[in-house]
Formats: C-alpha cells, sequence, structure tokens
C-alpha cells in the first residue's frame, strides 16, 4: 500500500492511497483503501491514509475516526490518530495524516512503516521502524 | 498555518534486520517522492493534485505493493484498488480489482470527478479506464519476481500476508498462530 495526505498554506486537505492489497489473497476480495472512511479520509479538519491489514482498517473504521474524534470531542490530530492507532489490533495498522492547520503524525502499531513527512518550517523526516 | 505532507510506502512485520539493498532504495524512493510533493506544494498546486502526483510516482515504483510491484492475489493476479478525496468539497473516488490500469489512483480521480458515483469495480472501472483513455499496461507489468517469490512463500505457509512480513521459512502452517497477519 501507499498513500500521501497533503494540506495548503490555506488549510485545505486532501489524501490518497492505492493498493494492491495482502499477498495470497482471495481474487475479488475488497480491500481497505477504496472504502472512504476506512483507509481514506478527509475533510476540513484531516487528512488520513492508512495502510496494513485492511479487514482491520475497515473493522475500525480508521481514517473517518480520527477525523471524528478531532471534530467531536476536540482533540488535536496527534492525540486523535494516536487514540485510534491504539485502539485497532496490534500489528494491524499504521497511518499518516495532516491536520488543516499543518500539523503532522505518523503512528502505527506494526514492526515498521515506510514513511515521510515534510513541512513549511522546514522539518522533514524519513522513516521506516 | 503552513503546507505539510505526508507519504506512507506501507506498513507491517519489517524486520530490523531488512538489509541495505532492501532498505536504500525504499529510502531513497521516499525521499524522491517526498520532494516531488513539497515542489508541488511550493508551486500552489492544489492539494488533490499532489497527493494524486506523489502517489502515482509511489505507484509507479517497483519498492512498493502498488501499481509496478503489486503483490499477487492466490491466482498469481494483480487486483489494484485507489481511493482519493477532496477535504474541500468531500467529493471522492475509488476503484477495485483493476488489472491493467497503470495508475489506479488516478482513474480514482476520473471517477471523482467525471461520473455521479464514488466507487466502481473490476469489469466496470475496467470500461471506465478505457473510455477515459487513461494508461494501461497488460498485467505482466505490475508482476515482479519479488512478489512471484511472495506469493509462493505465502503459498507455502498458508497464509495471507500484509506489507513486508517476512517470510516464514519451513514453518508449519498451525506453528504460525494468527494466520491473517502471519
Amino acid at each position: 500500500t501507499v498513500g500521501c495526505v497533503a494540506v495548503d498554506g490555506h488549510g485545505i486537505l486532501a489524501s490518497a492511497t492505492s493498493t494492491g492489497g495482502l499477498v495470497n489473497k482471495m481474487a475479488g476480495r475488497i480491500g481497505d483503501t477504496p472504502i472512504i472512511g476506512a483507509g481514506t479520509y478527509a475533510n476540513s479538519y484531516c487528512a488520513v491514509s492508512a495502510t496494513g491489514k485492511g479487514e482491520s482498517i475497515i473493522q475500525a473504521t480508521v481514517a473517518r475516526d480520527v477525523a471524528a474524534l478531532m471534530e467531536y470531542k476536540g482533540l488535536s490530530l496527534k492525540e486523535a490518530a494516536a487514540y485510534v492507532i491504539e485502539r485497532t489490533p496490534k500489528g494491524n495498522v499504521g497511518l499518516v495524516a495532516v491536520s488543516a492547520n499543518g500539523e503532522v503524525t505518523m503512528p502505527f502499531n506494526t514492526t515498521g512503516m515506510f514513511r515521510a513527512c515534510a513541512t513549511e518550517d522546514g522539518y522533514s523526516e524519513i522513516g521506516i521502524w | 498555518m503552513g503546507w505539510a505532507i505526508a507519504l506512507h510506502g506501507g506498513a507491517g512485520d519489517i524486520p530490523l534486520s531488512l538489509p541495505a539493498e532492501g532498505r536504500a532504495p525504499r529510502e531513497a524512493a521516499l525521499r524522491h517522492c517526498l520532494e516531488l510533493g513539497v515542489a508541488a506544494l511550493k508551486a500552489n498546486r492544489p492539494p488533490l493534485d499532489v497527493v494524486e502526483l506523489v502517489v502515482r510516482e509511489l505507484e509507479n515504483s517497483p519498492c512498493f505493493n502498488a501499481g509496478k510491484g503489486s503483490v499477487l492475489t492466490t491466482n498469481g493476479t494483480v487486483e489494484m484498488e485507489a481511493c482519493i478525496m477532496d477535504g474541500n468539497t468531500k467529493k471522492c473516488g475509488a476503484v477495485s480489482g483493476l488489472s491493467t490500469v497503470v495508475n489506479a489512483i488516478s482513474l480514482a480521480r476520473l471517477v471523482m470527478e467525471r461520473t455521479p458515483h464514488i466507487y466502481l469495480a473490476f469489469d466496470g472501472a475496467e470500461a471506465f479506464a478505457r473510455e477515459q483513455g487513461v494508461e494501461t499496461a497488460h498485467s505482466s507489468h505490475f508482476i515482479t519476481p519479488e512478489n512471484v517469490e511472495r506469493l509462493k512463500n505465502a503459498k507455502e505457509a498458508k497464509r495471507v500476508q500484509i506489507d513486508y512480513t517476512e517470510p516464514i521459512k519451513g514453518a508449519i502452517p498451525s506453528s504460525i498462530g494468527d494466520s491473517q497477519i502471519g
């Protein structure tokens, strides 16, 4: 799975995810990324792209839950994303997300996640574990 | 408030012992895609364009499990999926079950922008791709020797794998535990 989220200087957000799915999956299996709100979501609060085991991501509505926690509970992006990752079965999910005010977070509960980010203030990061 | 971008190339049981020849090209691809996205944001491209641009580049890299290098079904075929969403309008588009479309993410965007629907799959999605004239390729274009080997290992272990799960050489299926995640 691959994905990207971005926000511009006006707070406009977008999210995109693409995947081949699981190795040795059954033909006809639908994974996480095409289900809006499961592996991919964006609104005026944040943009989220998830990766991992699609079935778990669908069951947990990972991407939409991050946005909902921000919208309904007033959590920050980092708090909301960490909350969702903590409550999804360990070893199953990772996500990248940005908020309308330019925050970035990239939590995961798998061993690793290939990831990268950058912000306008000059911060950038590339990581695996 | 300022621009920001984040991207991923998949998660999973990535071993800490991942050799340099497995690690370096993926880090280079991540860096390249990040630079591409940053340049686009600095050029004031809309975020929707930026995420599509970056994901297309990730799809084109055989280092990751989408597009070229897509993982294989139990039948040895590819069935690719993609989804895109505009936070400003909440418009979205998705595709599943693609076997010939080079950049599934761009087809997902066309579903969003040129149909009254949000999700097309399998034969319908392939027909829409041809109608829209997007780039297609024989399904062999997406299949790499590495993924053929991964499917072989997964079948031997009788399991499905999320991204980058290390093969268990000679494992007895009943000893694997949760076979869904390896």
